[in-house]
């Protein structure tokens, strides 16, 4: 998957991939104060075919939980299942519905994206990415963003919790690189020194099949010197 | 004699042709008949039909002449028909036939060598009960036909996720090659169409083995909770979610243990008692009401359905004994007052329901026993936070006050018919209302822009059923239709949205049009109709008045046979008339035949009725 990260209080993004095998689940966010935990399992493409392989990897399934609410949610490409204590409820991406409760509101936009908005104003957006359902390789895939982000702890961890609060970077030595259209640099952050090439992802909260281009600087390795530690201390047993 | 010919007369070919379009199903019954014998003949057609069809239409063909009915506003019938009576001359209606069912009966002279086709055409909505769709067909022909055929094609845009068809006469595998049963993506086909061998009761025999039920069942794809479907400027909403938790439900049985309850009666009860705290769930709250002089009851408060309190109930319900007479309004609001009192004092959950049953079996008799005061207490007791569930045990009630009574506070009544499987129905009635999975569901819909609306408010929807509500849009040519659903679950509130793209739904009519284009305006006028009717049972004054002639409008504009019309067929005859009518009997009429049937020489032309009650 590919993270995106828009650096509070500066004007860029910085990105970054990480590259798990299909299965594996990577812990997002985990706030020890507002109880919230973002978990997301990675899925690649549809069977085994080697020849078909592209090595991309993507989200299939999301899982968000309160802790202090006794609240959870799965979200796949198929169906979202909210979870109060022992009690399901089973919605589909056909499905155009609000359900509330206390401290939160959870809407679902037919075949388009869900919003799961809590009291303190921490909303995440999960958007459907919906491929011809005869693909030889591609599958559905879920997109993750965080809305005001900055509600969460100062404690927020996760590959991407770490970065809810401001923190400094610099890049300069901007040089021509591989691509001519991507040039690198050498960016300054967490007291690491990193070579990053000049990208772009695409944003899909406000329309699911083209999105709006965000250029960033990508990190390469996934993530290796941006993120605390390395990636494979965000891997999680499971979506809960 | 031919094969299939008894006493003259031979039944060529009877089918039963069933189109479903949307739970509508429009069932015409055609059986065609010759007198082969060298005088004339009396030929009988009966069909039994579900009571909760409206009859649409009944013509009788003879010698290719056809007489087609008309529906009039009953009275006027009335009036033609007391004038047949008063001549003697009527011979055919309909009456209620067993739980489910009423019988048309018609017969008619048939001369030497001479043809007759009847033809019934009946509509119905299909209404969704435990997640799925049943369609009734009572088969009993009675003789070998030569060309028997049910023909059951249906239509769902939802998509056909289940199909399935059973006949109860069907014993062996050669009968049962007869039968063909297929569905694929909206399209669902059911074919029953046995040879004449296949019909004989034995390889010898001359009677048929065609005498039982025949039902097909099915259900519809739930990608979304919701459809709504648009044809000719009018809608039909489907909504069933699923996949919801069940809301707690906080319960209290009102139990009529009078003297009259005794022996099966309360045998029955006391089974069904058992095998529902059987079904019952930790997070639901409970407790029995007796009413015989006096009330008792198990517990001075609901309690929680724990093991603990399970196991103390089936010992209660074990014990419970019939005693002295029928206290109908004490039992009841005592009931009310337990589930009253149960939430004023915060005992039972906040997101919980509350649901009152009562089971009698007589009418009130000591105590308030006066029904309008009876009624006039539950209602301001209840004052519609709940709802109320009749269930009248046998023959000896008053029926027609148990449904007012439930009706005007938002549940309904069923019969639990005095036989062996007795404690099924009970059992079967609380499966039905056991599983609330929504409360105060509210069906909303752009203002200004629809008329007519059918009922769009519920107190609950139950798993497995599925609400309907249909109405007429102002402006035909809209682009695009927005319905709400509104409702609060067990854990949280939910509104749903059904968004409709006109285009996208003509697109899609164009491939239903084939079975019938009108459906969705005829479903709707059945919806409001049978509404209308029920809404009339309990209103009084101008207000019944005014339901009565909005009913009756619709039920003339539509041809439907509905309790305030009646159906005519003119068939001038030689020296003979007859008159039929065929009454659309009430519950009232259960155990009474309201036949007739006679003939006599006349020179007036005679007619047929076929009407409602």
């Amino acid at each position: 998957p590919h993270f995106i990260i828009q650096v509070p209080g500066k004007n860029d993004t910085i990105c970054f991939n990480i590259d798990e095998k299909p299965g594996t689940v990577l812990s997002l966010i985990q706030d020890p104060v507002t109880g919230i935990a973002v978990t997301g399992q990675i899925i690649g493409e549809k069977g085994n075919n080697a020849s078909s392989r592209t090595g991309k990897t993507y989200f299939g399934k999301l899982g968000i939980a309160n802790a202090w609410m006794d609240f959870r949610i799965e979200v796949t490409t198929e169906k979202i299942i909210l979870g109060n204590g022992d009690a399901l409820s089973t919605f589909s991406w056909l499905d155009t519905v609000t359900v509330t409760q206390t401290g939160l509101s959870v809407t679902i936009n037919r075949k388009k994206n869900m919003v799961v908005s809590f009291e303190d104003g921490i909303s995440f957006v999960i958007v459907l990415h919906q491929v011809w359902k005869k693909h030889p390789v591609h599958q559905d895939f879920l997109g993750f963003y965080v809305v005001d982000s900055h509600r969460m702890s100062a404690q927020t961890h996760g590959l991407l919790g770490q970065f809810f609060q401001p923190f400094d970077f610099k890049v300069f030595d901007v040089r021509p690189g591989s691509d001519p259209m991507k040039p690198d640099a050498t960016m300054v952050v967490k007291s690491h020194r990193l070579t990053v090439t000049r990208g772009s992802q695409k944003d899909y909260r406000k329309d699911a099949s083209v999105g709006t281009k965000v250029v960033c600087w990508f990190v390469h390795n996934n993530g290796e010197g941006f993120i605390d530690g390395v990636h494979t201390d965000y891997i999680v047993p499971s979506l809960f | 004699l031919p094969e299939g010919v008894v006493d003259g007369i031979e039944i060529y070919s009877t089918k039963i042709s069933c189109k479903v379009t949307s739970r509508f199903a429009h069932n015409v019954v055609t059986t065609r008949a010759v007198n082969r014998a060298d005088k004339a003949k009396e030929v009988s057609f009966d069909v039994e039909l579900p009571k909760t069809a409206f009859i649409t239409n009944f013509t009788l063909t003879i010698d290719g002449v056809t007489y087609p009915g008309s529906v009039k506003e009953k009275e006027v019938a009335q009036k033609q028909y007391e004038k047949a009576v008063s001549q003697g001359k009527t011979a055919g209606l309909v009456k209620a036939s067993g739980r489910k069912l009423e019988k048309f009966t018609v017969s008619v002279n048939v001369a030497a060598g001479s043809k007759v086709i009847f033809e019934l055409t009946y509509e119905e909505l299909l209404k969704r009960n435990k997640g799925k769709y049943e369609m009734y067909l009572k088969v009993q022909p009675k003789q070998l036909v030569r060309h028997f055929e049910i023909d059951a094609h249906i239509f769902e845009p939802q998509g056909i996720s289940m199909l399935d068809a059973d006949a109860s006469f069907i014993t062996n595998d050669l009968l049962g090659s007869a039968l063909t049963k297929s569905f694929s993506g909206k399209k669902g086909h059911v074919s029953f169409k046995p040879s004449l061998d296949q019909q004989r009761s034995c390889p010898t025999c001359t009677d048929s083995l065609l005498n039982g039920d025949f039902t097909i069942v099915y259900d519809v794809n739930r990608e979304s909770p919701g459809n709504v479907q648009i044809v000719n400027g009018y809608f039909v909403h489907f909504f069933a979610p699923q996949g919801l938790p069940v809301v707690p439900k906080n319960i209290a049985f009102v139990i009529d243990v009078s003297g009259s309850m005794s022996g099966r009666k309360i045998q029955q009860t006391r089974e069904a008692l058992l095998k529902i705290l059987d079904d019952m769930k930790e997070e639901d709250y409970l407790n029995f009401i007796l009413f015989s002089t006096g009330v008792t009851t198990w517990k001075d408060h609901l309690v929680k359905a724990t093991p603990a309190n399970l196991e103390e109930a089936r010992a209660f319900v074990k014990n419970i004994r019939d005693r002295s007479m029928t206290n109908i309004n004490d039992g009841l609001l005592r009931g009310i007052e337990m589930l009253n009192k149960a939430r004023e004092d915060h005992l039972v959950p906040e997101r919980s329901t509350s649901i009152l049953v009562m089971l009698t079996d007589g009418d009130a008799n000591t105590g308030e026993s006066r029904p309008e005061k009876i009624q006039e207490n539950v209602r301001n007791a209840i004052r519609g936070k709940f709802p109320l569930y009749n269930l009248g045990f046998g023959n000896n009630l008053n029926y027609n006050f148990l449904e007012s009574l439930a009706l005007e506070n938002h549940g309904f009544a069923r019969r639990i018919y005095e036989d062996s499987d007795a404690s099924l129905q009970l059992q079967g009635f609380y499966e039905e209302v056991a599983n609330p999975l929504l409360t105060n569901v509210e069906l909303e819909y752009p203002e200004n822009a629809i008329l007519d609306l059918t009922r769009n408010s519920y107190p609950h929807f139950y798993d497995g059923s599925e609400i309907v509500v249909a109405g007429r849009l102002v402006d035909r040519n809209v682009d695009n239709f927005k319905a709400d659903v509104k409702g609060h679950g067990a854990l949280n509130d939910l509104t749903f949205t059904e968004e409709v793209d006109m285009k996208e739904m003509d697109a899609a009519l164009k491939e239903q049009g084939y079975i019938f284009g009108d459906y969705i305006e005829r479903l709707w006028a059945y919806l409001t109709i049978e509404q209308l009717l029920e809404k009339r049972k309990n209103a009084r004054g101008d207000e019944k008045e005014n339901i009565t002639a909005e009913a009756l409008e619709l039920s003339l504009k539509y041809h439907f046979v509905t309790p305030l019309t009646s159906m005519v067929v003119t068939k001038p005859e030689d020296n003979e008339d007859q008159t039929a009518i065929a009454d659309k009997p009430g519950e009232e009429a259960i155990s009474a035949s309201t036949a007739y049937l006679t003939s006599q020489q006349s020179s007036h032309s005679p007619y047929y009725y076929v009407d409602g009650d």
